[in-house]
Parts: structure tokens; C-alpha cells; sequence
């Protein structure tokens, strides 16, 4: 176990600079034990530099911020250990139309070997989509899902 | 692995037989505020074995079942099935589709199914192990969790990664 | 105290029953005590029904509802003691664009007694601007506002 | 009353003066994300006498002075200001300008001043008493904060319906 989680980290580390320098264009971003002396126990905390900026106490950063932490965190886990599925819900909320595009755009190359289930009430992420389903409540209540057409890719 | 297709069935606001054909890429989900799109997500959850009741917005099992609005009638069981293309084997079955099935009624526990052969939470839980896909793990970020990892004790933390190795 | 807490109650739930269908379209909405016995230590619960639902338990309401709940009581109070000065930072985060429609047509309505400074991210939102402002750090770490031109009302 | 200027001098990530000029009716605030729009806010609530430092995103007071970046030093102090048109009088104070300001050094407790003259958080929460508008009430709705009034306990409630009162 011990050698196995230190292992991980390591290689997480690796992708979690590339995701984070990649979202945010400049800082750096780790995980790290909180003690490195007792593995078995240790917890994970995580270390990060927004770029240009002098703050390394998270509960400053931004609602986006912390939102695109999470993205380059989850995408770095992704880059190491690729799941088959993956579901977000309303995870594009926070974010500024440009974040947006850049969130989506990473999403879409995951896409090929991650199958994405996305919710969302934003047009510009809609645009990312290779199927769209439409969930009302004609009859109140009552869920109903429909297939939407869309100009599509 | 793929997820081919989710169908609902007194689970939550949907009283009928639903049936979600999912496609590989991007499936986006929209609609108005109160739809059920978050039920959806909170079906995916349940199937793959989530126990707490809480953590799927409810106080006890009984809120998964439909409840009946002015014209319809309160369900008497939810049913929440989950089918997978498997020929990549990312599965340990040698079969090349599987489905994954949760039935709750008013009286009974909830019966887990794999291929319609009973099975329990665990037996789910051990089926998608390594893929890094379960109810509680880091493929699924529900609404409001945007800053999952970042809010997380460093144990839950711990918790993530392990499953990532 | 009493009668004052107790008469504030009554008025409230007039607005709030109003407030709030005008927003659901139905239903209805009141705060309670939850110990009417003792009005001196009683606390306040909020009893929602959402239209054509069969739904009590505040828990299973989705993140946009929660939402106008919220928005509908916030209306109602204004109407009972109007605040000069409101601040909302991304509370449209949540809705739909019906949903920001109705939200802002009905601060729009109150903007006429109550100044409003609102942060969003949605265009939509923006349409409903007496004045708009931007801020960027166009040196890293470093804030800047300027006002921003607009087709305007 | 209508707040007609939001001065901010060394607070959080404004470290040069920076005067926002409010008007009537709805003023919107826009910007990417990590600009600074819910620090504002946050300016906003830390002038009108916000004592607690966790509900506004630090762990302790010098988290509120500009911190400096690679090309800026750190500033020494942090200050804001709002200037009220209080024409109208709700405020009570038989002048037409009032003006709050916090100043916070790093050697000393902030300091609270109306109009220039030295005062506590307490006047300035006086002063504003009747209007509904406080730092904790119901007029301030901030980020990640959408269901504030379902969230709180039946208690923090009733605070609230005690202010509208
Ligand atoms: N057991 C149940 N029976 C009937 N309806 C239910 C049940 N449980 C939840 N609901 C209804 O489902 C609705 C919430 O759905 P959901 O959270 O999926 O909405 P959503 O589409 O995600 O909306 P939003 O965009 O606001 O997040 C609620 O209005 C609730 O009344
Ligand atoms: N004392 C400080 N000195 C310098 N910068 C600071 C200080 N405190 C906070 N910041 C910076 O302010 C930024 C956060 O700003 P804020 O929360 O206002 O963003 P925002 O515009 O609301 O973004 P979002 O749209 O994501 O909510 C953080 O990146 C943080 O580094
Ligand atoms: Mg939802
Ligand atoms: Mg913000």
C-alpha cells in the first residue's frame, strides 16, 4: 500500500502541473502527504501557486478558482488512471465564458477514451456536445426525456 | 467499457418507464430548473450502490420512490437499470453486455440484480473496482460540488487517491 | 417583541405567498414558527409546496429551486421593510433562462426603491444593467475596474 | 440613501486606489474569473463592521491587505470607503453625505471612521440599524450562498425576520 500511494502521487504530480498549466497558463499545483513519515495513515493535501499571484491560502481563491482546481485535478487523476465513465453536474457554473471553453475543450479530448454525461444550462458548453437530451415537465411533476436535435458537430 | 443505456422507472419525478440511449463522447443534459436532470445523476449513484440515504438528497429510501403528483398515483416500487457494453472486458464477465439493476419497494430492502442475477452492493462495487467508477468516487461530481476536492478533509483526500491506484 | 415578531410573520407570508407564485407560477410559501408556544425563543422554518409536486421534504428540491425559494423570500421581505442597498454576488448561477428572465424582471421592478449591485457571468443578466462595470487583472494579481459601455437600456 | 462611491486602497486584490462610481437603479459587476468582483463585496461587508474573518474568506485580518505580486510589493494597510447619499435621511444624520471608511494596518486593530471621525463597529451598525443593510443580514446574498435562507437554522432565521422587523 505504501509504496503503491507514494507511487501514485508521484505520478499524479506529474499530470496535475501539466493539467493545472494548461487551465491556468502559468503556476503550479501538487499533492502532497500531510505525513510523509507514516504512509499508511497519512492524508492528502493539496498545494497550489495561481500564477502571478502571491496567495497560497486556498480560501482566497475565487468560487472559479477553486472550480478550475478541481478540473485539473480530476483531468490529472483522468491522465493517470482513465475511468470509462465520467458524470458532471452543472460543474461549469462558476466559470467565465473563456474558462468555459477551455474546460470543455480538455473535456472533449478526454472524450475519446472517457464517456462524459454533462448537465448544464449554459449555451456556450452545449456546443461541446455529440448528443443532447432534453429532460422537461410537460405534465407537472412528471419527468419526461427527449432526445434534442441540434446543429451538432 | 460503455454505458449504452440508463432506464428509470418510479425513481424519483419519474413515474414511467424512461429509457436515456447514451452515445460514447459527450452526452450533454439539459432543461428547465426542477426537471429531474440532477435525479438522473442521483439514479446512476444509487444503482451503483450508494447506501446513504442523504448523500441522494433524501431522509429515508422511501423519498427514491415516485411520489404521485395531482394525476398520477405514488409509485409502488423504483427501478433504476444500467446497461454497459463490455466487450472491451473492462468488466470481469465474459459477457459482452452488462446490466446492472436496484429495485426498491415500500417493503422490502432494496435487491441489487447483475445480469438479472441477484447480487448485493458489494457484488457491484467489485464489478467496477477498477475502473475508478462508483458512487462516491472522483468520475462523478454532483451539483454543488464543484469544489470537491478542494473542500475534502485530507483523509477523503486519501480516500481518492487510493481508489486512482 | 412578541407581537412585533409575531406581526411581522403575518405580513411576510402575504408577500411571500405572492412573491413566491409569481415566480413558481403556483403553489405556495410561508415561514412558520416552529414553536409558537414560546415566541420569545422560537425559531423560523420555511413551509414550501411547489406547484403540481406532491414534494414537502425541502431536500429533494433541485438546486434551481432552492434557489427562488430563497429569491421569493428575499422579495417578500423587501416588500414588508424595503433595504436601500442590495448586494447579490452569482445568484443566477443556478437557473435557467427562464428562470434569470423572471428574476430580473422582478428586481428590475424593485431597483425603482432599492439599488442593486449584482456580480454574474450570464449575458442574459446583463441585459438588465442601468450601469455596468468590469473588472480585470490585466497585471497579474492585480484588480482594476472600468466601466463598461453597453447597448444599455 | 444610495451608495455613490466604493473607494478601495490596499484591500485584498486592490492595491492601488480604486474608486467605483454607484448609481441608481442595477449596477452590474462583471469580469473573469479570480478578477476581483467578490472581493468588492467582500469590501463592501468588511466596512460595514464584519468582525469575523472566515465569512470573508480569510483565516486571519492581515489576509485583507493586497498580499503583492511578482512586480508589486505587499501594501502596508488596507482601506475602504463608501460614500451614502443621504439626502433622503434614512440614515440618521442630518447631513447629506455620509461617508464610512475601515482602515486596517498591520500594527494595529482596525479602525472604523464616519464621516472622518473616529468610530466604532458598533456606531456603524447603529447608524445603519434600521435599514435592513448589515454585513450578515438578508440585503448581502454572497457567492455559493444561493440557498442562504433554506440552510440557515430555524434560528439564524429568525435573526433575520428580527431585522425585517
Ligand atoms: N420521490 C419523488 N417523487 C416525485 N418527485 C420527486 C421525488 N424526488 C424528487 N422529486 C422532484 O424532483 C425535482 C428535482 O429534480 P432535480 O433535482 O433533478 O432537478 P434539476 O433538473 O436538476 O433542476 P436544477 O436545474 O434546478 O438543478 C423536485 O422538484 C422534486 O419535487
Ligand atoms: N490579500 C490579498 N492580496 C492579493 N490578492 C488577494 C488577496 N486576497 C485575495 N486575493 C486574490 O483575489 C482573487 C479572488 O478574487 P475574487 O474572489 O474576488 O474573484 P471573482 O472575481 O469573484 O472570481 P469568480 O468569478 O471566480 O468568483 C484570488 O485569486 C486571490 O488570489
Ligand atoms: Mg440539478
Ligand atoms: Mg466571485
Amino acid at each position: 500500500i505504501c509504496e503503491k500511494l507514494t507511487e501514485t502521487i508521484q505520478n499524479i504530480n506529474v499530470f496535475f502541473s501539466q493539467t493545472f498549466q494548461e487551465i491556468f497558463e502559468g503556476g503550479d499545483a501538487k499533492v502532497v502527504m500531510t505525513d510523509p513519515a507514516n504512509p499508511l495513515e497519512t492524508g492528502i493535501d493539496i498545494e497550489v501557486r495561481l500564477p502571478g499571484k502571491n496567495i497560497s491560502t486556498r480560501t482566497l481563491f475565487s468560487g472559479g478558482e477553486k472550480a478550475l482546481v478541481t478540473a485539473a485535478l480530476l483531468f490529472a487523476i483522468f491522465l493517470q488512471n482513465p475511468t470509462p465513465l465520467c458524470v458532471l453536474d452543472e460543474m461549469d457554473a462558476p466559470l467565465d465564458e473563456v474558462n468555459i471553453m477551455k474546460f470543455f475543450n480538455m473535456i472533449k479530448k478526454f472524450s475519446e477514451n472517457i464517456q462524459f454525461i454533462v448537465v448544464t444550462h449554459n449555451k456556450k458548453s452545449m456546443e461541446f456536445a455529440d448528443v443532447m437530451y432534453g429532460v422537461t415537465m410537460e405534465e407537472k411533476g412528471v419527468s419526461k426525456v427527449m432526445s434534442v436535435e441540434f446543429k451538432g458537430a | 467499457m460503455k454505458l449504452k443505456k440508463i432506464i428509470l422507472k418510479g425513481f424519483k419525478s419519474f413515474p414511467k418507464k424512461t429509457v436515456i440511449d447514451c452515445r460514447q463522447g459527450i452526452n450533454i443534459i439539459i432543461g428547465p430548473n426542477g426537471s429531474g436532470k440532477s435525479n438522473i445523476v442521483d439514479a446512476i449513484r444509487w444503482t451503483m450502490g450508494e447506501k446513504k440515504v442523504k448523500s441522494l438528497r433524501g431522509s429515508e429510501m422511501l423519498d427514491f420512490i415516485f411520489k404521485g403528483t395531482e394525476k398520477i398515483p405514488a409509485s409502488g416500487y423504483a427501478e433504476v437499470e444500467m446497461i454497459f457494453d463490455n466487450s472491451s472486458r473492462t468488466l470481469r464477465m465474459d459477457v459482452d453486455d452488462v446490466s446492472i439493476k436496484r429495485i426498491f419497494d415500500r417493503d422490502s430492502e432494496g435487491k441489487f440484480y447483475i445480469n438479472d442475477k441477484r447480487s448485493r452492493a458489494k457484488d457491484i462495487m467489485a464489478l467496477f473496482g477498477e475502473t475508478g467508477f462508483s458512487s462516491n468516487g472522483y468520475a462523478i461530481i454532483e451539483q454543488g460540488q464543484v469544489e470537491k476536492f478542494i473542500s475534502y478533509s485530507a483523509l477523503e483526500r486519501r480516500a481518492i487517491f487510493e481508489e486512482a491506484a
